[in-house]
C-alpha cells in the first residue's frame, strides 16, 4: 500500500504526519519505508544524522535511470528511508519535455514490490512534478490540514490536481482521509475551523485530530519518532490513533 | 519607505507580521499602506469582509495598465490595504515574457508617492514574480524565520535571490532584519534555534523575539489587529516592540 502526504500550502503538517504515521505502522510490526520527496529533506532530517548523497537519495531513483532504488535503515524497528537531498530541487528542469517523466517513482517503487507492507511518501509544498510522481505512485492520498483561519485557501488546487491525476494517469489514486492538525482545543476559533473542515470533507476526516504538542516539534532534534521520544504525550497517543484509523481504513 | 516581508518557506508568519507590524506602525500615527500581493489573500482576509474584485485588487495593479491604483480602509485607523485576489495566480504566466515585468509593482507604488509613511507588502511562498515584483519595489526586507527545527532549510535561496536583485534591478535593497516568529520560551530546542539563526544573521536579527500566543492566530477571524482583540496579550507587546525597533531602524 503507497500512501501519499500532500498538501501544497506550507507548514501544515506533512512532515510530521509522514514520519510519525510511518512509524506508528512500524509499531505494529509493519514493513514501512518512508520516501522523502521534498528536496528541504526533513522527513530524512528527522532521522538521519550524516550526509546524504545525491546519487543516494530518492533523486537518483527519479533521475538516474538503471539505480536500483536504495534505502537506509532508521533508529525505528521495521522502519526504513529513502532519504532526499537537495539535488530534487532540478527534477522538474531535467525531465523537462519526458513524457515518462511523471512515471519515475512509480516504476522504481514497483522494483520494490513485496519487501514492505506501507510506503509513506512526504512531498514538497507545491503541485509541481515531485508531488505528481507521488500521487502517480499511491494508492492512497492523505491530506494534513493545518487547524488555522487560513486553513482552507488552496485545498481546491489540491483537488483538482488530484482529479487530473485520477482521470488520466492513475484511475486508483483515492483519498484515503483529512487529518487535522495543529489543533488548539482552548478557543473556539479552533471549533469552528474543525467544523468548517469537516462540513467540507466529510466523512474522509480522520476522527483522530492532532492536537498542538511542543514534543512533536522536538523530537525531530533528537533523531526519534515521537514514540521513544516522548511516548505519554498528546502526539504520541494521537499518531498511535491515527496508525489505527488508517490501518482500518485500508483493510 | 517600502518593506517587503518575504520567505518563500510556508506559514512561517509572513501575514501574520505584516498585519501586525502595520497596525503597531499605524498606532504611532504613521500612514500606512499594507500591500497584499498573494493570491492567497490572507492579509486581505485579515481586515476585510466583502468580496474583493479582481480589478479593485493588486492584481489590476501588476495586470492593467493604466489603472490608478486603488486601495481601501481597514477597521485600523490610520491603515489602508490594497486587497489582493485570487486572480494574482496568474500574474507569472500572464506577464511571460514582458522586461517590465518586475517592475508593475513599482510604477504602481511610485503613482502614490507622499500619500504613506510606510508600505507593507505581504508576499506569497515563493520566489516567483509577485515576490520579485515585492522586492524590487522596496528599499527594505523584513525576513519572519520560524522557530523550528527545520528553519534554516531554504533561507540560501532567498538570499540568492535578494543578492541577484540587489546585483541587477534594485541596488538599493537592504535586509532590514530577520524576526524569529512562534518561538516557544519552554523548550531547549528553542533557545538552540534562537541562537542557530543568530549566528548566521547577527545583527539582522530584530531583539523582539515574537512568541507563540494563540491570539494572534484568532484576531484575523475578528477582522481586528492584534491591539484592538487583545492588547495585553504578549502577541500585542512584541508587535508593538518590534514596530518600534523598526522605527529605531529606518530612522
Ligand atoms: N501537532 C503539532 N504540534 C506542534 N508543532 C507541530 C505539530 N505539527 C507540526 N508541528 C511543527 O510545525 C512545523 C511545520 O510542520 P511540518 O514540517 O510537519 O509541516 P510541513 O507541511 O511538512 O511543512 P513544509 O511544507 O515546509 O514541508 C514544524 O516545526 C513542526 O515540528
Ligand atoms: N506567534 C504566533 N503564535 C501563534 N500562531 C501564530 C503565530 N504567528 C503565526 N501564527 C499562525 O501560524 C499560521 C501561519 O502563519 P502566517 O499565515 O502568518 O504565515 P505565512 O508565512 O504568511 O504563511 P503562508 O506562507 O501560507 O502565506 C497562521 O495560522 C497564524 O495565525
Ligand atoms: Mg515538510
Ligand atoms: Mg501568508
Amino acid at each position: 500500500m503507497i500512501i501519499t502526504i500532500a498538501n501544497q500550502k506550507g507548514g501544515v503538517g506533512k512532515t510530521t504526519t509522514a514520519i510519525n504515521l510511518a512509524s506508528a505502522l512500524a509499531l505494529t510490526r509493519k514493513r514501512v519505508l518512508l520516501v522523502d520527496l521534498d528536496p528541504q529533506a526533513n522527513s530524512t532530517m528527522s532521522y538521519i544524522q550524516d550526509d546524504v548523497q545525491a546519487d543516494a537519495s530518492t533523486y537518483a531513483w527519479l533521475c538516474e535511470e538503471g539505480t536500483a532504488p536504495s534505502f537506509v535503515d532508521t533508529p525505528v524497528a521495521g522502519l526504513s528511508l529513502a532519504p532526499a537531498h537537495l539535488a530534487l530541487a532540478r527534477v522538474e528542469q531535467q525531465l523537462q519535455g519526458d513524457l515518462e517523466a511523471p512515471y519515475r517513482l512509480k516504476d522504481a517503487l514497483s522494483q520494490l514490490k513485496g519487501q514492505f507492507d506501507f510506503v509513506i511518501i512526504d512531498t514538497p509544498p507545491t503541485l509541481g512534478l515531485l508531488t505528481v510522481n507521488a500521487m502517480v505512485a499511491s494508492q492512497q492520498l492523505i491530506i494534513p490540514i493545518q487547524s488555522s483561519y487560513f486553513a482552507m485557501e488552496g485545498t481546491d488546487d489540491l483537488l483538482d490536481t488530484v482529479e487530473k491525476i485520477k482521470k488520466r494517469t492513475n484511475p486508483n489514486l483515492e483519498i484515503l482521509g483529512v487529518v487535522v492538525t495543529m489543533y488548539d482545543r482552548r478557543t473556539v476559533l479552533g471549533k469552528d475551523i474543525l467544523d468548517q473542515i469537516r462540513d467540507v470533507f466529510g466523512q474522509k476526516v480522520f476522527k483522530t485530530v492532532i492536537t498542538r504538542n511542543v514534543r512533536l516539534e522536538e523530537s525531530p532534534a533528537y533523531k526519534e519518532s515521537i514514540f521513544s521520544f516522548a511516548p505519554k504525550s498528546s502526539g504520541a497517543q494521537q499518531y498511535l490513533k491515527l496508525g489505527r484509523e488508517v490501518l482500518k481504513r485500508v483493510s
